[in-house]
């Protein structure tokens, strides 16, 4: 089991 | 893309892509999700960006069980901000990407990938966690700080390292140039001051 991380996305 | 931000908080706002016309589709842990999973946040180097922050436990490993998500990246606005020759480089397409620890601030510039678009690209991850010990062994602190992003947002962050250095940066700034640099989060008591 692992906590998922947070993602974050950006339009370049 | 930083000037634009710093002067006219607006105008990045009008530029900043909306979610319904950035992310088409997203799929997490093989169910779909949609725009409530995402936090918006704006950013002195993007426009706008979106933190995917479920606190979810994952025990299945493989893409079709992470997080899957498909972008919309032709430009939907005509305008043409290449004013001053090459100076504004915001035409390029595609995405930045970071992965990071939920309710931190991302670090988009030394800390995520860019994605070209026409591409599958899928990311593969394993994580390393080191506990340390709290007080009296150790002088860590768990706290929360209130900060805010250029668009006025509150947000609760959870503190480390980077994020202490660059609200250190940030007071540094504002003490020398008596404004604030779109960089940088700002603190809760530095609120009113003004962007440089």
């Amino acid at each position: 089991y692992v906590d998922f991380p947070a993602v974050t996305v950006c339009r370049t | 893309a930083q000037a634009i931000s710093q002067h006219s908080p607006k105008m990045a706002q009008y530029l900043a892509p909306k979610y319904e016309t950035f992310i088409v589709s997203c799929r997490f842990k093989g169910k779909k999700c949609n725009k409530t999973n995402f936090i918006k946040r704006m950013n002195g180097e993007y426009f706008k960006c979106f933190t995917f922050n479920n606190s979810a436990t994952i025990k299945n490993v493989g893409p079709r069980w992470g997080l899957s998500l498909t972008f919309y990246l032709d430009r939907i606005y005509g305008i043409d901000l290449n004013y001053d020759m090459d100076a504004m480089d915001i035409t390029e397409y595609g995405v930045k990407v970071s992965i990071h620890e939920p309710n931190t601030i991302p670090d988009m510039v030394n800390n995520a990938i860019t994605i070209s678009p026409g591409y599958n690209t899928k990311m593969a991850l394993r994580q390393t966690v080191f506990g340390k010990m709290e007080h009296p062994w150790g002088q860590c602190d768990k706290f929360r700080v209130k900060l805010v992003d250029i668009a006025y947002e509150a947000t609760n962050i959870a503190y480390n390292q980077d994020t202490c250095l660059k609200i250190c940066q940030q007071r540094y700034i504002q003490g020398k140039c008596g404004c604030l640099n779109i960089m940088r989060p700002v603190p809760n008591d530095l609120l009113n001051e003004t962007y440089c």
